[in-house]
């Protein structure tokens, strides 16, 4: 488990009543909760802390055995598992307070050996949870927990406890919904297992240490990434974590499945609604007509969709499907040269029969909006300073009210840029948690120009940049190729003869004319040769044909890495 | 590049063309410093000798006959002493910085990635038919997490902790031969970052079987020191 106190529920400012009691000394409430798990004497079911005092009380009962009343400075802390109305699998650890057996005779008492002389007693079994009369399951009996039953014609029985169903309610307020078993590959399970199925200890998800490891809580705000609880962020067979072990990076966690199975909803199972991830239904051919490929092949197309491995995905035979989280349902192809495509599905509305599915190939229309935005639907999901939008449905890093339940309309889909609001143009939420929201990179259609597409010739660098940016300062990069600046003098101080001139030096290398790009005006100082030593001219001294320059060189370039004057197109192929 | 498109002239201003001391291009690199130049080590395999490479900076088309091409002699060329795919070359002078010619940002040291960062690859490789020969060209797609890319389905186990992966799941676009030592950048804000060389492949653009990348991240120190020291 990642914290001791993770078990327990706290209440502040409650004191309660209780005759098995032990006391102790211990400097905060973690260690006395390790003297409650500890403890010998009784069945440590609470633990009472006084925060002044330092006073450490183990308790045998809880708050829903005996009263309870204020007392400010004490803080009460429960075992969550006591205080469980319903049984997790077959009900191993289920200690709650039902003493009768589905047919409603009273249980015995674990301790007694009438009517019945038991097999499982406290003494034997002391970690079964033999208190009382109350049903356990200290044998792990498939069936459940049960009891030595009153009835001496009848030894044992079970006892109808109700199955904890996904979401696990405690008792108690404050304490929300967590689910202590997983359903299909336990991509929604939200317990507090944090060890692997070897035992090993699972690595904090924020951490990098000893793994490092790109699923991060930042990146992944909506997987729930959260201490080193086992999880299934990336749609493994089951949950998982890294280990702490740094031998092992990751490996899987044994998580209990939940006996319950999530209902299929059945209306929209058969049509498109949402991304139609939950439609079940029969279609098996694509939008263009490719027919699909069984899933549970690997032929034309190979893939890791197989059936098997994801029992809640619905991937029979060949029907059209959403198991990833695409845009609407698609499947793998039998044509070898179309590996997937979309399908077209009816919606469920009876209003488009899939038309709003395209190739991937073809750009969608979604890099403009219209009027101020509030029916742009595209998947841009970047602010115009470059920040990363947060998911609509995530209240991480930045809580907030627009909701896809609050705003139906608005279409807040993932985490893409909407105008839920009526603001002056798509905006998001951004995942910096130090600016909370801000406009799209989005531009308005009526002022966009159309990017060249893919397979346009490309416009020549000419026409669109420009010769390289000469140096017209008085000072050389390099060898001073570049350099245009307007000095006309040797190193040594002789006056430079014009390029164009013949006198006093004739020359018919070096002109205007046969070297037209190497600003050869006037007598300035220039290097058309690429010489090494610099830039240099022709002199007007008659004794003296050329001499090198004395140009300082030019301070190193002040630049900002990473930013091109040049805005990319950053095409991408999803 | 395979798929993707050919990129806006400059608008990748770090890309620089490796090529033989004949100028014929054969792998990609990036400008971190004026001086300074990323590459793969791989692509340094036929010659130790510096003068056997030359650098081109500022082009967009692989004949470089743009007026903004600069060429520079390799100095000295560093492989990473633990036979990681990547490599430093230190030019014969500076590069002068302007509008076509600008450093990419390094990352910071071990900073991570997460499974879902868009990136971008750029080169002047093998475009497997899918058109643009000869210009630069450009393609995006996620990185994806090593633990996913390690599975038996994709390349099952093969990637290293200093190595990322990055493509689509489907395949269809992907760094090639010829692309190798260029850079795969992630936008950061508003400036883009370099966090791998482009490195190895199994085929180009195949389902399921990403691209690798060596992990720029784990390398800060060693880039620092010898730059540093040289």
């Amino acid at each position: 488990k990642g914290d001791i106190l993770d078990d327990y529920l706290r209440t502040d400012g409650v004191w309660i009543l209780t005759r098995n009691k032990q006391s102790y000394k211990t400097n905060n409430e973690k260690e006395c909760a390790e003297k409650c798990e500890a403890e010998r004497n009784f069945n440590c079911r609470a633990f009472l802390f006084t925060r002044k005092k330092l006073q450490c009380l183990t308790l045998a009962e809880n708050a829903k055995m005996t009263v309870t009343f204020s007392s400010t400075d004490a803080v009460l802390y429960e075992k969550k598992i006591y205080l469980l109305q319903c049984r997790r699998g077959i009900g191993k650890d289920y200690r709650g307070m039902e003493a009768k057996t589905w047919r409603g005779i009273p249980c015995q008492k674990w301790a007694e050996k009438t009517p019945h002389n038991p097999n499982y007693t406290p003494e034997k079994h002391p970690n079964a949870g033999l208190d009382e009369n109350y049903c356990r399951n200290p044998d792990g009996d498939e069936r459940g927990p049960w009891c030595y039953t009153t009835d001496s014609a009848t030894r044992f029985d079970y006892c109808n406890i109700p199955e904890c169903e996904g979401q696990v309610m405690h008792t108690g307020e404050g304490l929300g919904p967590t689910t202590e078993c997983m359903q299909c590959n336990g991509e929604d399970y939200h317990g507090e297992v944090s060890r692997t199925e070897s035992g090993l200890e699972c690595q904090h998800w924020d951490t990098q240490e000893p793994h490092m490891h790109g699923f991060t809580p930042k990146h992944f705000p909506e997987k729930d990434l959260k201490l080193n609880y086992c999880r299934n962020p990336d749609g493994e067979l089951r949950p998982w974590c890294f280990t702490t072990s740094p031998t092992k990076r990751w490996e899987y966690c044994n998580i209990p499945r939940c006996t319950m199975h999530p209902p299929v909803s059945g209306l929209g199972s058969q049509c498109l609604s949402g991304k139609g991830e939950d439609y079940r239904g029969r279609i098996a051919i694509t939008k263009s007509g490719n027919a699909c490929q069984h899933w549970n092949t690997q032929f034309p197309h190979r893939h890791g969709w197989i059936p098997d491995r994801y029992p809640c995905k619905g991937l029979e035979e060949n029907y059209c499907r959403n198991p990833g989280g695409e845009k609407r349902p698609w499947c793998y192809t039998i044509n070898s040269s179309v590996r997937w495509e979309y399908c077209a599905i009816p919606h469920c509305d009876g209003t488009e029969q899939g038309i709003a599915d395209v190739p991937m190939e073809v750009p969608l229309p979604e890099e403009c909006y219209r009027g101020k935005g509030q029916s742009y639907r595209g998947t841009t999901s970047i602010t115009a300073s470059g920040k990363k939008c947060q998911a609509w449905n995530s209240m991480f890093p930045h809580r907030h009210e627009k909701t896809p339940d609050r705003f139906p309309n608005a279409d807040l889909r993932d985490n893409y840029c909407r105008n839920p609001d009526g603001d002056n143009s798509p905006w998001c939420f951004t995942t910096d948690p130090s600016v909370t929201w801000e406009y799209c990179n989005l531009k308005r259609c009526d002022d966009h120009t159309q990017e060249p597409a893919t397979n346009d010739p490309p416009a020549t660098t000419e026409q669109n940049v420009g010769l390289t940016t000469p140096t017209t300062s008085d000072c050389i990069n390099g060898n001073g190729k570049d350099y245009r600046g307007t000095i006309a003098k040797t190193g040594r101080g002789r006056t430079c003869q014009e390029w164009s001139s013949q006198k006093p030096h004739s020359h018919k290398y070096f002109t205007p004319v046969t070297h037209p790009r190497a600003g050869l005006d006037k007598n300035y100082c220039r290097n058309p040769d690429g010489d090494v030593n610099g830039p240099w001219c022709y002199t007007t001294d008659p004794r003296k044909a050329w001499e090198y320059c004395d140009i300082p060189k030019c301070p190193p370039a002040q630049y900002e890495c990473g930013k091109s004057k040049f805005r990319p197109k950053l095409c991408a192929q999803r | 590049i395979v798929a993707g498109c050919i990129s806006h002239p400059h608008s990748w201003p770090w890309q620089i063309s490796l090529r033989t001391s004949f100028g014929m291009h054969f792998c990609g690199g990036t400008l971190i410093d004026p001086q300074w130049v990323l590459t793969a080590a791989h692509c340094l395999e036929k010659s130790s000798r510096p003068a056997a490479y030359k650098v081109y900076l500022g082009l967009h088309r692989e004949g470089a006959s743009e007026a903004s091409v600069q060429k520079r002699d390799v100095e000295k060329l560093f492989k990473e002493p633990y036979r990681a795919d990547i490599a430093l070359l230190k030019l014969s002078s500076p590069a002068i910085i302007n509008n076509h010619v600008i450093p990419v940002c390094l990352p910071k040291e071990n900073s991570v990635l997460g499974g879902r960062e868009e990136c971008y690859v750029t080169g002047w490789g093998d475009t497997k038919g899918t058109g643009g020969d000869g210009y630069l060209k450009e393609t995006g797609f996620p990185v994806i997490e090593n633990k996913i890319c390690n599975r038996p389905e994709f390349l099952n186990g093969r990637v290293k902790k200093h190595e990322l992966c990055a493509g689509n799941i489907h395949g269809g676009t992907d760094s090639c031969q010829g692309d190798s030592g260029g850079p795969l950048v992630c936008l950061d804000q508003d400036k883009f970052v370099q966090h791998g060389v482009t490195s190895w492949g199994l085929g180009c653009a195949q389902p399921m079987k990403p691209g690798v990348y060596v992990r720029v991240s784990n390398y800060i120190p060693w880039i620092k020191s010898i730059m540093e020291n040289h």
